[in-house]
Parts: C-alpha cells; structure tokens; sequence
C-alpha cells in the first residue's frame, strides 16, 4: 500500500471469522500530512469491516479532535489498505472445500 | 497509564495509547 505516512495495523489476532476488528492508527510522518498534527499517540478502535466505510470513520476522528479535516482523505485511505489487506488475506485463508 | 479514552457523538469508542516505539519510522 501506499505509503500515506499514517499507519494503520491490527490491534487483535484476526481470527478470520469476526466482523468487527481491533485496529491502531497512528501518524508515522507528520509531514505528509496537510493540515498540522498534535501529536496525540496511537489510536485504537474497532472497525466493522462488512458494514462500516473507512472514510466515515476518519470524519469520527476529524471530529473527535484528532485530525484536521483537510487530512480526511489520507486517514480515510490508511483505513481503507488496511481493511482491503485484512479482506484479502481472508479470502486467501478461506480453506478449500468451503 | 497514559491511555485516555475519546467516545465520539456517534458512539464510536476511541483510545489513545503510546505509539510502540520498535514501530515507529526510524528518522
């Protein structure tokens, strides 16, 4: 993925099977960011990867004080490779026969 | 401990943690 110079990882074993994961996002280079960070540590939060959009959740964070809003985007897309990787290595891991 | 918990308006639970130092970008 890209890399947007936020990270974005899990926060749990991934089991294969939940809808709802743990992730942590945190800013690993502030100056790809537009707006300007305060530098408030790791996120963690969970996330619903069937029915939940990474971009909504990003606007939480904007509006929740952690990033400004011109950055929505960036945070949004973070997201957004993470749970694209977690869906795919779930596909990949789906045992044969199922 | 330097966790603090944000609950956004539309109910989503955020906390804030230290970033692990071994995952941060070496400068």
């Amino acid at each position: 993925a890209e890399d947007t110079g936020v990270r974005v990882e899990l926060n749990e074993e991934d089991d294969g099977k939940k809808s709802s994961i743990a992730l942590k996002l945190w800013v690993e280079d502030p100056k790809k960011l537009k707006g300007k960070y305060k530098d408030t540590g790791a996120i963690e939060f969970t996330f619903d990867l069937v029915n939940e959009i990474p971009e909504v959740v990003a606007q939480e964070m904007v509006e929740s004080g952690f990033f400004l809003d011109c950055d929505v985007k960036i945070v949004g897309k973070s997201i957004r490779d993470r749970v694209a990787l977690i869906k795919w290595r779930r596909e990949r891991t789906v045992s044969p026969g199922n | 401990s330097a966790t603090a918990q944000v609950v956004h308006s539309a109910g989503r639970r955020f906390i804030v943690s230290p970033v692990p130092e071994a995952r941060l970008k070496e400068q």
